[in-house]
């Protein structure tokens, strides 16, 4: 499963 | 993943080409503040510390990597190429960064969203990012001249986070509990800095007369 942190921006 | 926000990183990503481009072909840093392009390397390497622990999307992973490696080989460029590094202005690019390395992360420390090292160094790389483009504007200043692609890498970059707050807001609109006021208040201040730069770029643009600053 794709570990979807807070930071999904660049 | 949404309209603004790809825009805004392919404003992004063309603001360092344009950049990359003019010092890789012309052979000249005149007018680029190697201050800034140190501090946004130290923004990419502080803010993508979760490279290669979380994958998110292959586009993350590959823009990041783009990032990273053209900010690095730009100040690469004008500190060590032995022809870039002639045009470099190191009397006039005088602006003390550290001074503004130190209280971001000192902000970092006291505001943030997590207390762990990965969270600050990230809140830390947000703070850096909206204040990393005074040493560049403080020189465009002092320099007066402005050539067409410096300008249009100052404005590509401030053009970039002007799409970024469109992207939060829609974000905000569309996804449930989507709330960051750390990021959305640092890319806000990011915006207004250049608010005076894009001003002044439209005025030459319109007026098609050379870009000048006020003194």
């Amino acid at each position: 499963t794709q570990k979807r942190s807070s930071h999904d921006e660049l | 993943m949404n309209i603004f926000r790809f825009a805004g990183d392919m404003t992004h990503l063309a603001s360092v080409l344009v950049l990359l481009l003019k010092i890789h072909t012309i052979k000249s840093c005149a007018g680029i503040s190697l201050k800034t392009q140190e501090l946004y390397a130290l923004v990419f390497a502080t803010r993508y510390l979760d490279l290669f622990t979380d994958y998110i999307s292959l586009y993350n992973t590959l823009m990041k990597l783009i990032f990273l490696g053209s900010s690095f080989s730009i100040v690469w460029y004008i500190r060590y190429h032995k022809i870039v590094r002639r045009s470099y202005d190191k009397d006039q690019d005088t602006f003390r960064h550290y001074f503004l390395v130190l209280p971001c992360l000192l902000l970092a420390l006291l505001i943030n969203e997590k207390f762990t090292f990965r969270e600050v160094m990230w809140t830390f790389s947000l703070y850096l990012e909206a204040v990393a483009i005074l040493p560049q504007l403080v020189l465009l200043q002092r320099t007066r001249n402005i050539d067409n692609l410096t300008g249009q890498y100052v404005f590509l970059l401030g053009a970039y986070r002007a799409l970024y707050i469109l992207n939060w807001i829609y974000r905000y609109f569309t996804e449930p509990h989507y709330v960051h006021w750390i990021t959305w208040i640092s890319g806000l201040v990011q915006t207004l800095l250049y608010a005076d730069f894009f001003y002044y770029y439209f005025q030459s643009w319109k007026n098609n007369v050379k870009l000048e600053l006020p003194a």
